[in-house]
């Protein structure tokens, strides 16, 4: 962002860095605390008996609230509630999950590949019962290889909303406007890296296509899922979660 | 803003999307 006054991308990412606080569901510090607060044994056969939709509710509703403080997140970032109402939802419906992924990454102690799930940490070996073994190892891959970068809390902030400010999402109306956004935060991003000689990190991040790919997988093994269990009363799921993920939800506009 | 005729959705409610309707 050439054009752009220093003093406005910092406003910017003061601004970016108070919104990921302000809208987490966990503070960081509270995150790292827990990190030794396991599940037993018995705890995790406890998740592993679990019938198959016992798993797959309970883990709709986690990343439901999950994607809620996402919005949050997103309705507190300059300049997105500036952009048309289309756009903000192509945005969110495209993006929301992945920065859930992205911000799992904070929950995720590399050390010992745990997760913080349901207030105490566990290996992917709680959520067996889901069937998809494959999609799961598949996302703690993920926040392994994000946790190796080493972000502090105001980089990834920044890389939160560069994963949701995407000007290469499809159906954007104004996507110029997406993208002049996209650069100012880019800009903030550099800043932050180069204020501690990190620059070299952002040809390390993860290719889009690493978590568009996830997120397909995730939709993928929802409706084989579905198609396992036609039967299912509506409301197994949260309704947002049908919304953004069931094939439920309208195009805005449309 | 929405037409007030469409179905409104809750990822529109969430961002506090008006329809043409709804006061400013």
């Amino acid at each position: 962002a050439p054009d752009t006054p220093w003093m406005e991308i910092e406003r910017l990412v003061r601004d970016v860095c108070q919104s990921f606080r302000q809208t987490c569901q966990f503070r960081l510090d509270h995150l790292q605390r827990l990190r030794p607060l396991l599940f037993s044994r018995e705890e995790v056969a406890g998740y592993q008996r679990k019938t198959v939709w016992e798993m797959w509710r309970c883990c709709a509703w986690r990343l439901t609230e999950a994607i809620q403080s996402v919005v949050e997140f997103a309705k507190g970032l300059p300049g997105f509630m500036d952009l048309c109402q289309h756009d903000q939802i192509v945005l969110l419906k495209a993006g929301a999950m992945e920065v859930v992924l992205v911000k799992m990454s904070r929950a995720f102690n590399a050390d010992n590949r745990t997760v913080f799930f349901e207030g105490k940490y566990g290996g992917s070996d709680i959520f067996r019962a889901l069937g998809c073994a494959e999609l799961v190892g598949a996302i703690f891959d993920f926040c392994q290889s994000l946790c190796a970068l080493r972000f502090s809390e105001d980089e990834i902030s920044l890389y939160a909303a560069l994963v949701l400010i995407n000007a290469t999402r499809p159906c954007l109306r104004d996507r110029e406007k997406v993208h002049q956004l996209q650069r100012l935060l880019e800009a903030g991003l550099h800043l932050l890296l180069g204020g501690s000689h990190r620059v070299d990190v952002l040809a390390q991040l993860p290719p889009k296509t690493k978590l568009r790919a996830l997120c397909s997988q995730h939709v993928e093994q929802l409706r084989a899922f579905q198609r396992l269990y036609p039967a299912l009363a509506p409301d197994t799921f949260p309704p947002l979660y049908r919304e953004l993920f069931g094939g439920e939800a309208e195009t805005p506009g449309g | 803003k929405l037409n007030p005729h469409q179905k409104v959705t809750l990822l529109q409610l969430l961002l506090g999307h008006k329809t043409e309707e709804s006061p400013e």
